[in-house]
């Protein structure tokens, strides 16, 4: 593992704990959309099928049971619970989710690496994980106001991609065999739907201002 | 022939 790919994996790790430490110390999951949460739930319980017949190492089995079960407990919190439940902003939280699930599923089954159950699911877990921020930047944007632990979040997570970026480039340079398009093409639009928040996200850092996103 | 490396990213 590279340092890249460390990095990546670590502010993964890092906005998940943000995310729970917002809704843990606020009792409140104010500008988190669920619909997002939910596509991630779904993202690492079909990419992470293989947990049931390979193993890769520890870190890799820890990392995947940590991201399953952050992300169920999240959904739990923002639909179950009973304090938490009631900060959701289900008005602003609108985005057709399901419309996402079914366009990465009809990609998955055009575009794989292997026309086997298991692959069409991961190439649909990576499609859907390129594009399952989009309730949360609609969201945010709607919202206009972003509280700091959300922009932290949605920052930290942002990061992972880039992070997620250097690491190909560093194995394409390092690893004879690696040529993994579907995630990298799928990662690139991931990264790049961040664009615009990591701009005015930075703004608001340079001036030491709350971060504001344009109407 | 083309048996695809682990995939061992997360």
């Amino acid at each position: 593992m590279n340092i890249f790919r460390l990095a990546g994996d670590m502010t993964h790790l890092i906005s998940i704990l943000v995310l729970l430490l917002k809704i843990y110390a606020t009792k409140s999951c104010s500008g988190i959309s669920l619909k997002t949460q939910e596509l991630y739930a779904l993202v690492f319980l079909t990419r992470y099928l293989d947990l049931l017949t390979d193993f890769i190492s520890i870190y890799n089995t820890v990392m995947k049971l940590v991201f399953i079960g952050s992300s169920l407990a999240i959904v739990w919190c923002m639909r179950r619970h009973r304090v938490v439940r009631r900060s959701y902003d289900k008005e602003l939280d609108t985005f057709r989710h399901y419309f996402l699930i079914a366009a990465t599923f009809a990609l998955a089954v055009l575009v794989y690496e292997k026309f086997t159950f298991r692959e069409i699911l991961w190439a649909f877990s990576i499609y859907l994980e390129a594009v399952a921020i989009l309730p949360q930047l609609v969201m945010l944007q709607r919202s206009g106001n972003v509280d700091n632990l959300t922009g932290k979040y949605v920052f930290f997570l942002g990061a992972y991609r880039a992070f997620y970026i250097l690491n190909w480039i560093y194995r394409y340079f390092t690893e004879a065999r690696f040529t993994r398009w579907i995630a990298c093409v799928s990662g690139l639009v991931q990264t790049a739907l961040y664009a615009d928040f990591f701009y005015y996200y930075f703004i608001s850092w340079k001036n030491n201002a709350k971060l504001k996103l344009p109407a | 022939p083309s048996s695809s490396p682990p995939k061992d990213e997360l």
